[in-house]
């Protein structure tokens, strides 16, 4: 499975609705301080379903919507989701016959949350499951966030072993 | 299984080696097994630069902790890619000499595996096949521009 | 007494204030007495870059966050220099950009201040009037060598 | 006070007698990674009295003696001086008419551990009250280490006050 493009809208700094597609790899995101890069893997460890709002860097879930800015008014939900190239078949069942997976998530106000996976609303444990023992899971040694790479090497000893046993 | 997870870390360590020699031009590092019954005990990792003495990991530098994590990380994904893997600003603390080898080893895995990075560091923007550019063309709403590459690697390129 | 660290608060919120300005282009920052009794109460920073509607300071940027801090370690300076201020690896998290605008202020305060920083970043070696380089001639042995500015500004220069 | 040398000598990796002249402002370190620069700091936070290893990286007091490398032995004895110009007057008493003030920590293997002043012994205190009430006491905001830059706008309400008392 290959990330083929990154889809946001009223997540964080991204009021307005954003595509990014991932065409060349290695990717690398550029851009002044404060501009919303990190505000794009966040998007991303939502979508996979992370739970925590501090994980995110906010205080309640709801501050991932948009807020807006000083001339611009808040949104009222954040939709984001992420397009996977799955034309070599890898994904597990029951995708792996479609050549595309798209998995998205959203959040309203009123605090309406769901995801969906090829537009066909699902539970979390869905999405866990598409990824479930890749470093994408809950130990995520393939997400290594601004400030944290000093800190791996700090890990408890139980906390490097979960790591290599998600890997196993 | 115990057997399973012996050999996990055999290859773990292989990679990590591989990788920190690599990175530092020398040295030796491994994770090992803690006190305890094996079926549930802790790792410790264990990491020496080339022509050091240093007894524990905290009197590494900012630099070299960032490098032994780089090496871990990439150890474990070799062991099982996952999809993509996704470093923000890794390169923060690291020198130009180091964020060249970093950049040889990333382009290495990203035979086998997907990368998104970002940084501020002109020497790791080289390593881009693709890159995004944002910005904020309206103050506090972030927009995806084309990215000048000819101006950004220019000296007063800013990034 | 209240009344000298009441003087004490405006003048650091005058300084931070127009650090900030000068850092962010813009913005509003503020240290004020949180709740409780003002004999003893903690203090709370806000701090909001131009055009931002963010609430708390977690939701500030890595790079943000460290120009605000730089902002408030400088406007305490100036209230009460101490002999010396040492910043290691402080431009880490910044963009070409703000490393401009941190080292334009910082050319200023050093009028009054001896400053001694740690760098990687070219941008701020071009701020130093005297440059010390430390390096292992011998592995594991530090040593003080002069520097060849020209070799490090050049665009293959190693720091 | 204008610091014009460092002295270092079987301090971290500072194996052998290391001098730094400070000559002009602002004086930048460079070097690669691993080299010794935050080694610096740490000894001038030495000097100045600070009492955790923990905030000198190591674990016990000890750790900061000179453990040598592979080719070269362990050190006995750590010792770090600060040169201090006081031809302005500034210092506070009984200090105040040195042109010079000489700042030394020494520390040996069997835990003997010394603090003079103009080669004179002197107690961590004294060292203490020639700084008092600047930015070098106890809150120090004089010292930001490698790092710890985004954390400060994080500090505790109560700390924020402190470091406002120290410089009131
Ligand atoms: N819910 C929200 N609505 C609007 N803006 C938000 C929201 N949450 C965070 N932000 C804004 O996003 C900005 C931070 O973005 P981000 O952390 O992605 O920056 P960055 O590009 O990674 O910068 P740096 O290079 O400094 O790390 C902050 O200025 C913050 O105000
Ligand atoms: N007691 C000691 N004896 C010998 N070497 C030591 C001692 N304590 C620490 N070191 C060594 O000092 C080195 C770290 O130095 P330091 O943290 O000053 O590096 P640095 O130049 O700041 O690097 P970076 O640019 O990565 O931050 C480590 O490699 C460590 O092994
Ligand atoms: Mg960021
Ligand atoms: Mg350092």
């Amino acid at each position: 499975m290959r990330l083929s493009a990154i889809h946001l809208h009223g997540f964080k700094s991204f009021r307005n609705a954003t595509r990014i597609d991932v065409q060349r790899n290695p990717l690398v995101i550029v851009g002044p301080n404060g501009c919303g890069k990190s505000n794009i893997i966040d998007a991303i460890r939502w979508v996979l379903g992370e739970s925590s709002a501090r994980q995110l860097r906010g205080g309640a879930m709801a501050d991932v919507i948009s807020n807006g800015s000083t001339s611009r008014g808040a949104a009222q939900q954040a939709v984001v989701e992420l397009l996977f190239d799955n034309s070599t078949g890898k994904a597990p069942a029951p995708w792996t016959a479609s050549a595309e997976i798209r998995v998205q998530r959203r959040l309203s106000r009123d605090g309406d949350s769901q995801y969906r996976i090829n537009d066909a609303r699902c539970r979390r444990r869905d999405v866990g499951d598409l990824f479930l023992g890749t470093g994408l899971g809950a130990s995520s040694y393939a997400i290594i966030e601004q400030g944290t790479i000093g800190r791996i090497i700090e890990s408890r000893p139980e906390d490097l072993r979960a790591m290599l046993e998600e890997a196993g | 299984t115990l057997e399973r997870f012996q050999r996990t870390l055999e290859q773990v360590n292989r990679g990590l080696q591989k990788y920190f020699v690599e990175l530092f031009g020398g040295g030796v590092a491994a994770l090992a097994a803690g006190a305890g019954d094996p079926l549930d005990a802790g790792l410790v990792l264990r990491a020496q630069p080339p022509g050091k003495r240093n007894s524990t990991l905290q009197q590494l530098s900012g630099g070299e902790k960032a490098l032994t994590a780089i090496a871990l990380v990439f150890a474990i994904f070799a062991l099982n890619p996952a999809p993509f893997c996704i470093l923000d600003e890794v390169d923060a603390p690291l020198d130009d000499a180091n964020i060249e080898r970093f950049c040889r080893l990333l382009r290495e895995l990203a035979k086998e595996t997907q990368f998104l990075l970002i940084s501020h560091r002109q020497l790791t923007l080289q390593v881009a096949e693709q890159l995004v550019g944002v910005t904020m063309i309206e103050p506090g709403i972030s927009s995806i521009v084309p990215v000048d590459v000819a101006a950004l690697l220019a000296e007063d390129g800013v990034t």
